[in-house]
């Protein structure tokens, strides 16, 4: 079973149409591993990227190199799942 | 559960709970509900579609999925709901009374139940099939790019390893093809909605092109209007407008390909947001979720029912 301790969902809002470009192009960049919940539509609407822990750095790094401006949407998103699979776990439990 | 009265739709459900439900409303509802099985998935589970009919043969139809990409959990268990609803309002509501009793609607819930099931036992974020692809370690194809509308084009990947993987060709997905078959068997159906999440939005018509359709004044106005009713229930604010126009180039997807087939209404949503855990949806977000979605839903249908071509 795939985890995800640490990973981060990192939500950026792209400022002008050259940072709307950069965004277009995270995908491509195999290195940092991003898996894109939500994908570039316009300057101004956020963008969601979930960043695993051994490239959170380097990203958030080139993020900050290029005035991208971020949030973190989700710190621990296997702290979430984790929730969500008790909250399961306990609603199947009051249905018995 | 025994029945669907002690359903829990206020929390999310496996793949076997799902059909489960499926064949607890049939059991319930002889006389309206129907199971359809319409295909398999890869991994060779059944493609069941609920139909809800009063009747006739052949009938205009409105067709909705929901959970084509499988990690977005919130429209399977909307898609629950949603069933539960036609079967209490049918009768009690004038409107949608009104509307079964001259059209049928279909509805298929787990629309990737291979994906559906790797999220719960597997890998959470997923949102593929489940098909390998020959000679490449990555699996599956995102089936809201298989679809032949502008297949191939910019706005699709041709790596298998990315989320937006197009797929060997058009319709190599089964789980598409099913639902192609079907469609082009049928001949009748009016309306198709193709449900996602999660950024609020209602589209039509095209994501490959920007030409605008034909239609495409029409389907301003009704999307406008069923995003009002939607606003209307919690104030949740979405955006509407073609695919192209209000979120990115997106070849070979769903509601492309309905639409060339004659589908006029043809419409893909993305379920609402709470800002902070994305297409990780808590629990208590799905009948909020499921209510004012039911609002616009039932716009497009009066719409289709009071629109007839």
């Amino acid at each position: 079973k795939e985890t995800f301790e640490g990973h981060q969902v990192l939500r950026i809002v792209p400022k002008n149409e050259l940072q709307l470009a950069l965004l277009k192009n995270l995908e491509e960049i195999v290195e940092f591993e991003l898996d894109v919940w939500m994908g570039v539509t316009g300057v101004s609407y956020p963008v969601d990227v979930r960043v695993p822990p051994h490239t959170l750095e380097t990203f958030k790094s080139y993020l900050d190199s290029h005035d991208l401006e971020y949030s973190t949407m989700i710190e621990d998103v296997q702290a979430i799942l984790d929730m969500e699979r008790e909250q399961m776990k306990s609603a199947a439990r009051l249905v018995q | 559960p025994r029945n669907t009265d002690s359903f829990d739709y206020a929390n999310y459900h496996t793949l076997s709970e799902i059909y489960s439900f499926q064949d607890m409303l049939v059991a319930e509802n002889p006389n309206l509900v129907s199971k359809i099985v319409i295909g398999q998935s890869y991994e060779g589970r059944p493609l069941n579609v609920l139909k809800f009919s009063t009747g006739g043969s052949n009938r205009p139809a409105i067709w909705i999925d929901t959970g084509i990409h499988s990690r977005e959990w919130v429209t399977q268990a909307s898609g629950l709901w949603f069933a539960k609803k036609i079967v209490t309002d049918y009768g009690k509501d004038s409107a949608l009374t009104a509307i079964l009793n001259n059209m049928d609607i279909f509805l298929e819930i787990a629309t990737n139940p291979d994906g559906y099931y790797f999220t719960h036992t597997s890998n959470r974020m997923w949102r593929k099939t489940r098909k390998p692809n020959p000679g490449n370690s990555c699996y599956g194809v995102d089936p809201n790019r298989n679809w032949d509308a502008g297949f191939g084009l910019p706005g699709a990947s041709t790596n298998p390893c990315s989320e937006t993987y197009h797929g060997p060709s058009a319709h190599s997905e089964s789980e598409v093809k099913s639902i192609v078959d079907f469609v082009k068997s049928h001949g009748n159906i009016k309306t198709f909605i193709s449900i996602h999440s999660y950024s609020q939005m209602l589209l039509y018509p095209c994501g490959y092109t920007t030409t605008p359709v034909k239609d495409q004044a029409e389907l301003h106005s009704l999307a406008e209007k069923a995003i009002t009713d939607l606003a209307s229930l919690y104030g949740t604010r979405y955006r509407y407008g073609s695919i192209i126009n209000v979120i990115y180039q997106a070849s070979g997807s769903t509601v492309d390909w309905t639409y060339e087939q004659g589908i006029k209404y043809s419409y893909t949503f993305e379920l609402r947001d709470t800002g902070s855990y994305g297409f990780l949806l808590p629990a208590k977000q799905i009948i909020p979720t499921a209510e004012e979605t039911w609002l616009a839903l039932m716009a497009l249908m009066d719409h289709t029912y009071k629109n007839p071509y």
